[in-house]
């Protein structure tokens, strides 16, 4: 419990900063695979013209997804988390210390694959996204409703996928407002680029 | 680093338990739907006739999966997990209280879905099995192997989708035999019973 409340102290640290700054940030959450970099990559694609960007990503070794997104020409600061199953403040803390946040405007977060400890891990971002499969099946709402009570955008991603997985996105969509009604749920085939301008305006960037 | 070691020390005693009653144990881990509870599912379809089996699930709240394997009639027992991400020895040394270990020769614990902790939690099982989806992108493997070292099996599943997700399966099974080249690999379809066998054959259940 001390650990969450010395989290909750320094994600609120990296939100006065992120703010004094003028830089929005935003944590991409969701499963291992679900399509939170192919998002990234098409929200960077998008907004670059316009936005000073920076991507954070947190993964246990590799930079796969990094070298993704730096190809872009964005500022990108790989996160390695060892062992560990989320990013916490801390280590986005560091992250920021790496970068001139006069140059950017807006931070693209993405978080380290999993729909559990992220939720109680904030990051200090100012918005949370967190982005499912149909491909992991109908029920993956109901089971993990904790990370969805705090997001202010659901992706339900790999649409052209649903009749193959008999999967109905209406049903997600609805567990999802279930558990948080204000939440902007947005259908997508990320890969293809479907409902990636849905993303942009539900987010406001 | 303490935590591991008493999870260690645990997981020494789950498997001394389990070898005195003559009870064959597999750890059951993958993403968030990989399609573990589907492959538990067709497991004790085909062996239910020969084998006493029960089965564990860890899960943060829900019975869904539980329900769907207890009614093949074999023992369940649902371990809530609360907020953790994976199963750890105590809760399964909890569950074994709650069983009559005389009554059964096969055990098999489907693991809270997750590729980054359950790694390092043991939980005193003989076997341990992974359960990948080609819907979790062609990378899974590489940004995860820890988990893969000590694996028996892995299975590659949902391959009816390989090629609507552009992912080769071929090249998923020489990422694991890079990282273990004593796992057995087999790719399967486990919705529709494809590699059921297989697996039974390299569990030698
Ligand atoms: N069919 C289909 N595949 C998609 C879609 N979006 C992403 N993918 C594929 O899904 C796989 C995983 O996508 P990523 O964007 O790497 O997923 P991620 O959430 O960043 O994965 P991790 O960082 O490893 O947790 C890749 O093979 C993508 O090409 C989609 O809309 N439809
Ligand atoms: N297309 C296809 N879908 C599959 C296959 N195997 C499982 N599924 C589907 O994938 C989804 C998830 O399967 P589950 O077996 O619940 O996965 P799980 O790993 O137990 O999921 P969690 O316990 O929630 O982590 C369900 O909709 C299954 O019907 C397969 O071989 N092909
Ligand atoms: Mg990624
Ligand atoms: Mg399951
Ligand atoms: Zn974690
Ligand atoms: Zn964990």
């Amino acid at each position: 419990e001390d650990l969450l409340q010395a989290n909750r102290d320094l994600a609120e640290e990296n939100r006065r900063l992120l703010a004094r700054c003028g830089v929005e940030a935003i944590d991409i959450m969701g499963c291992i695979g679900s399509g939170k970099t192919t998002l990234i990559h098409q929200l960077v694609g998008q907004l670059k013209g316009r936005r000073r960007i920076a991507v954070f990503k947190g993964d246990l070794t590799t930079t796969i997804d990094t070298d993704i997104i730096a190809r872009h020409g964005v500022e990108t600061v790989q996160i390695n988390t060892g062992k560990e199953c989320h990013l916490d403040a801390n280590l986005v803390r560091k992250a920021l210390a790496k970068i001139d946040l006069g140059s950017i405007d807006l931070l693209l977060i993405e978080n380290v694959g999993n729909l559990i400890c992220p939720a109680d891990f904030q990051l200090g971002a100012e918005k949370r996204l967190v982005v499912i499969s149909v491909t992991e099946g109908p029920y993956m709402v109901v089971k993990h409703s904790r990370i969805f009570m705090d997001a202010d955008t659901v992706v339900i991603n790999k649409l052209d996928l649903a009749e193959a997985m008999k999967v109905d996105a209406d049903r997600l969509e609805e567990d999802v407002k279930h558990v948080n009604s204000n939440a902007t749920v947005v259908k997508a085939i990320c890969r293809d680029g479907v409902g990636i301008n849905t993303v942009i305006e539900s987010l406001g960037v």
